[in-house]
């Protein structure tokens, strides 16, 4: 995985090569999860990072919910790659990989990524067909926390169709079962672009969270760290106070199940590219997003719950 | 496979509230298929919207006759997704399949 090219968008076979390379590199670190089946059948695969133990506290970061939102697929293969080259040498991620495991979903949505690939550059959901008219769910608002409330929409032509029910995209339901399952991840960080944000808790309602003060504080050194390294510049706060009102959200759910450092980033564009932002922009994107992972991934680390 | 030629992507920053429920409200005419890739989220905050050929003068006269300015932030979309696939082609150095 040396020679594999982290500064070009790839497609899904390509990522899942790249995925068996460093498996296939990294057996005593790197092991490869599959946690469930997409609608069109294709395997849910979940890198775990892990030095040993059993059923370890975890953090859990996924790429790739919005098929459309390529820098955070391609962030996601740099992500792991940074972990294999660091997880000796630097200190800060070392101790981290001490205490705890960490799970990362690249291709979080992939049949969205391959029709994104082949037939749609702009599409966003889900390829599941719950309805006559129209084609996908937003798996940004499929989770069940706040579910069908308004910041959502029921219409399923909306880019923001919320679906049937809660978890009734496959995709979503695994991470659900996952999340359950396993029942000790403590950090829960969903990526998507762009807009440069970094949001906590809560999207469906303006009650402020209960862990609100440390997730700003939180947030703040990891925006801090983030555009210490190209400027780049980010704003944070709750997903309702800092863009709007959104029901049935990730991180909304993943807070609720007691997993206080639930976040979720809007990496760049800072300039006029949107979704279509130049590769060349990938590995700056993937290394400004990794100083304020790391910034998260530590605070969990030393502060066990 | 869907094509974007002509598609742009106009950028609106409202500056009034007036002008974000303007903004807003056009997020429920579906008959213009705007699709918003930032949707309106506040005053002077950026609203990015990729609209059809189609849509593009009825669009752009509803914006002027409302006041609400706006710039083109990608004159045509087809153009950057061609070039982003030649960029793809030309960087698949390709890693064995497994």
């Amino acid at each position: 995985t040396d020679a594999f090219d982290y500064s070009t968008y790839h497609n899904l076979d390509e990522i899942n090569a790249f995925i068996d390379l460093l498996v296939a590199e990294n057996s005593n670190l790197v092991s490869k999860l599959e946690i469930g089946r997409s609608t069109e059948n294709r395997p849910l695969y979940v890198l775990k990072f892990s030095k040993g133990g059993t059923n370890r506290p975890a953090i859990w970061i996924d790429t790739g919910i919005h098929s459309r939102e390529w820098v955070t697929q391609a962030s996601g293969v740099w992500f792991a790659k940074k972990i294999v080259q660091d997880h000796e040498n630097n200190e800060g991620l070392a101790s981290i990989l001490d205490k705890m495991d960490i799970f990362l979903e690249i291709v979080t949505n992939p049949d969205g990524f391959v029709f994104t690939h082949t037939q749609n550059r702009m599409w966003r959901k889900t390829r599941s067909k719950h309805s006559s008219i129209c084609v996908g769910v937003d798996p940004n608002r499929n989770w069940d926390a706040g579910f069908g409330a308004s910041g959502a929409s029921s219409n399923p032509c909306s880019e923001t169709y919320h679906g049937p029910y809660p978890n009734s995209e496959p995709e979503v339901k695994a991470i659900v079962d996952f999340v359950k399952s396993h029942g000790n991840i403590k950090a829960f960080i969903s990526i998507h672009s762009y807009s440069q944000l970094l949001l906590y808790p809560y999207g469906y309602t303006t009650t402020p969270v209960p862990d609100q003060k440390e997730l700003h504080e939180i947030s703040e050194r990891a925006v801090a760290a983030l555009t210490s390294l190209y400027g780049t510049k980010y704003e944070y706060g709750s997903i309702i106070t800092t863009i709007y009102k959104a029901s049935g959200a990730t991180v909304d759910w993943t807070y609720d199940q007691g997993i206080k450092y639930s976040f979720t980033f809007e990496l760049r564009d800072t300039g006029r590219y949107g979704f279509l932002l130049p590769a060349k922009q990938i590995i700056p994107t993937a290394e400004e997003t990794w100083e304020a992972l790391m910034v998260i991934m530590q605070h969990a680390a030393d502060h066990p719950y | 496979t869907e094509t974007f030629v002509g598609h742009q992507v106009l950028r609106v920053v409202p500056t009034t509230d007036e002008e974000l429920q303007k903004v807003q409200e056009l997020q429920d005419l579906e008959n213009l298929q705007l699709d918003f890739w930032v949707a309106p989220h506040g005053l002077g905050k950026p609203v990015d919207i990729r609209v059809p050929f189609a849509s593009l003068q009825p669009l752009k006269v509803h914006l002027e006759s409302n006041g609400i300015s706006y710039s083109i932030m990608i004159e045509d979309v087809q153009t950057l997704v061609d070039h982003e696939k030649m960029e793809m082609l030309r960087g698949r150095r390709g890693l064995p399949l497994s």
